[in-house]
């Protein structure tokens, strides 16, 4: 039987959307592949409004402070983190490198815009992936519809404004179905 | 129908709200 659909708490403040929190990391030396990616991907909480994110959010370890190759995922829920997902197959995402050091602070500026519903892009957003890497670490915002063009601009340009990056910071979009074709997720 | 929109700053203060933590 499906679980309960989870709701805000009396007095507390709803979401647009209910979210859920995974965590990945990869075990040093380990080909990615998408099997072994599922196994790997762990689901930390699910949440339905603004003090019930904080409760998580509050006991979890900033990005900054982790180390290897690890990554958070918030994904509306329902979605799973991954190419697959029916919600996610036709979609893509926009890749944003961070020199280190920034990574806390942008993706903490990513997830409250996505919560408070600052992208303006109706159902589009699918999610954000703040991914710990060795050299830089990496910010991407997932959508539905690759081929929307509109709308990528759009997030494209929240993007911007609530990241308050630098203007010569490089953006790329890049569909999902092309990451398959190559193979690559970055 | 009508989205529930929150900005950064009332985000931020809901994080000292005792039913935050």
């Amino acid at each position: 039987s499906p679980r309960p659909i989870l709701k805000a708490g009396p007095g507390e403040h709803p979401l647009q959307f209910n979210y859920s929190i995974w965590f990945s990391r990869r075990s040093p030396g380990k080909q990615q592949n998408s099997t072994n990616y599922e196994q790997n991907i762990k689901l930390v909480g699910t949440f339905a409004s603004v003090e019930q994110f904080w409760r998580f959010y509050s006991h979890m370890v900033r990005p900054g402070d982790l180390s290897g190759h690890s990554d958070f995922h918030l994904f509306k829920e329902g979605i799973k983190p991954m190419w697959e997902d029916e919600a996610n197959k036709d979609g893509g995402k926009w890749i944003v490198r961070l020199r280190k050091g920034l990574a806390s602070r942008c993706w903490e500026n990513l997830i409250l815009a996505m919560l408070g519903e600052q992208f303006m892009v109706g159902e589009e957003i699918c999610g954000a992936v703040i991914s710990i890497r060795f050299q830089e670490d990496i910010v991407s915002v997932w959508n539905k519809t690759a081929s929307d063009h509109a709308t990528t601009t759009r997030i494209r340009d929240t993007l911007r404004r609530v990241l308050n990056l630098p203007p010569n910071t490089i953006m790329e979009y890049k569909a999902h179905q092309d990451s398959l074709k190559d193979n690559s997720s970055f | 129908g009508t989205r529930i929109i929150y900005d950064r700053a009332f985000l931020m203060q809901m994080r000292n709200s005792p039913h935050a933590k």
